[in-house]
């Protein structure tokens, strides 16, 4: 049975899993717009640090604080007038900060959000233009690439802890478009990013050297990269393709899992992460963290691998509420977070 | 994967990519 509580927090907790899901809290945002992304950051509510929820609807960005059994307080509200959201750009082990990209098919602007000493609710803008991936890493620090293919750069911002100022360093532009980058896991200073040309390129963050360019076949064309791990001299990176064809019997893989020897530029396909016999659909949009991946597809399912294990652990079919629309992990527990445009953000643990 | 299929292997590569790449 569903307990639903009064607004601004509705909350619903029952005993329904799905696979391995557990439906524990849902957040309805009020507001009429259409909803876009959903994520978790760091936040000082009254002199206390703690994990929020951060949502953002077309044209609000709102923090939700965690009250007791899994209940949300809405405690800020930020406003955009002129460009519309398009996603959360979570600084993952920043306090009091958080990025977000507006835009209305491409992104035109970041925005750093933040409050001041008398908690008044600040943004300042970033970076503007023609912008075509961007990635909050850690040491609150953003990658964006921007411009054409012959004015094309790659930033490196750093802001300070309260926000007010940045540092900017120039990364080598593999002169090509990036479509995503990705940390490495266990190499702080190395970052990797996958073009439209099917390369994965390397760069050093520390010196801002493009260390490789190395191409990846053209089977599965504009993969999105999603994150690396480095061991024992080989890159293992875990890739999506929005763009896998389907076929009916089988389907297209959602994430793929290569290794790379950074040093020769092979490649190895490791492992497929498909979605089990009877269900299709390609990726929308999805995330990963650790060795959980997870996905929108264009089913409105949320599927959810274990890249160790190899095979799809649970399954979240459309609800009566309609389609899901968006996915992200937790940061800070195992906790998978599922969107619907209509504002509803279901939390479910895992 | 082996040796054979994704060439000798570098335990120190961003280093040494680092240094081979061009500042």
């Amino acid at each position: 049975q569903a307990k639903v509580a009064e607004d601004p927090a509705e909350i619903w907790c029952d005993s329904l899993k799905l696979g391995n899901l557990q439906l524990v809290s849902k957040l309805k945002n009020p507001s009429d717009s259409c909803s876009v992304d959903v994520s978790t950051v760091w936040w000082e509510v009254t002199g206390c640090k703690e994990s929020c929820i951060i949502t953002a609807c077309e044209f609000t960005v709102s923090l939700w604080k965690s009250l007791d059994n899994w209940q949300w307080r809405k405690v800020y509200t930020w406003h955009f007038t002129e460009i519309p959201v398009l996603q959360i750009i979570p600084l993952w082990d920043a306090c009091n900060l958080v990025c977000v990209a507006l835009g209305h098919l491409e992104i035109r602007e970041i925005r750093l959000l933040f409050c001041s000493d008398d908690e008044c609710l600040k943004q300042s803008l970033v970076k503007s233009g023609n912008i075509k991936a961007v990635l909050g890493l850690r040491h609150k620090r953003l990658v964006c690439s921007n411009g054409t293919l012959h004015d094309h750069q790659v930033d490196l911002m750093t802001f300070s802890r309260s926000g007010r100022s940045k540092e900017k360093q120039t990364l080598m532009s593999p002169e090509e478009t990036i479509l995503a980058f990705a940390e490495v896991q266990g190499m702080q200073d190395a970052l990797l990013g996958t073009t439209l040309m099917s390369n994965i390129v390397i760069w050093n963050l520390k010196t801002g050297q493009l260390l490789k360019k190395m191409q990846i076949g053209n089977s599965y064309q504009a993969s999105i990269c999603h994150t690396a791990y480095s061991d024992m001299g080989l890159l293992f990176v875990v890739l999506s393709h929005p763009h896998g064809k389907e076929i009916e019997s089988m389907g297209s893989p959602v994430f793929r899992l290569i290794v790379i020897n950074p040093k020769t530029a092979l490649s190895v396909d490791i492992r497929p992460y498909s979605l089990p016999q009877g269900h299709t659909g390609r990726f929308l949009d999805g995330e990963v963290k650790d060795n959980l991946a997870a996905a929108v597809l264009t089913s409105g399912t949320i599927a959810v691998w274990d890249l160790f294990l190899g095979h799809c652990t649970a399954l979240l079919l459309p609800n009566s509420d309609g389609n899901w629309s968006f996915v992200k992990w937790s940061g800070t527990d195992s906790c998978l977070l599922a969107g619907q445009k209509n504002g509803s953000v279901f939390v479910y643990s895992y | 994967c082996s040796e054979s299929d994704l060439g000798p292997i570098s335990l120190n590569w961003f280093e040494e990519l680092t240094s081979e790449a061009p500042p």
